[in-house]
């Protein structure tokens, strides 16, 4: 499913919402509904960092507009509808990317699509924040996550293999 | 013109703060 107009250059305020707007990209076709919420996350987050400033609103505005066309495209999804059912979807993807990832990782699969899986699943938990706090299962999930994703992507990158 | 620059930012940042409320239909 195609969002509404691209968006402007990020401004580097929000940079550290990029790879959450680079999962919503890559969800577009593939699941919707991730991609909506990765996007309202985005949102969220980045109307606390910034939005005075005029390339910060410009970019929200921008943001907000492809939320309100996919909402409008998605309008009989309950996963949109009634949010409780959107954060049941969004933590099942999370944590089946997560079981995904670690069940290679302890048959000693080490490979980029697992480290992305890992990584992954950590962004979609940042995104389940929207719906109010984590879980202290999803924080440890959370954490894990993103620390295997960066322990093993550094062992590949040295030639070392992973414990 | 300070003043009107800050009012004009916040009336945008508000209407943000709307549409996201609408958008979830907290509103």
């Amino acid at each position: 499913m195609a969002a509404a107009a691209p968006l402007p250059p990020l401004p580097p305020q929000f940079k550290s919402l990029q790879h959450h707007l680079r999962t919503a990209q890559e969800h577009d076709k593939r699941d919707p509904v991730v991609s909506y919420y990765c996007r309202l996350y985005a949102m969220q987050t980045g109307m606390k960092i910034d939005s005075k400033s005029p390339e910060c609103r410009k970019f929200l505005s921008k943001l907000m507009d492809q939320l309100e066309t996919l909402k409008k495209q998605l309008g009989d999804c309950d996963s949109i509808t009634q949010e409780i059912v959107g954060s049941a979807h969004i933590e099942n993807y999370a944590l089946k990317m997560f079981l995904y990832a670690d069940n290679e990782d302890r048959a000693g699969r080490f490979h980029k699509n697992m480290i992305k899986s890992f990584y992954t699943a950590s962004l979609l938990l940042d995104t389940l924040t929207v719906f109010g706090e984590l879980t202290e299962e999803n924080l440890q999930h959370r954490k894990y996550a993103r620390w295997k994703a960066t322990y093993i992507h550094n062992c590949l990158k040295n030639g070392e293999t992973p414990q | 013109t300070g003043s009107v620059g800050t009012s004009v930012a916040s009336t945008e940042q508000d209407e943000l703060s709307q549409r996201l409320a609408r958008l979830r239909d907290q509103v």
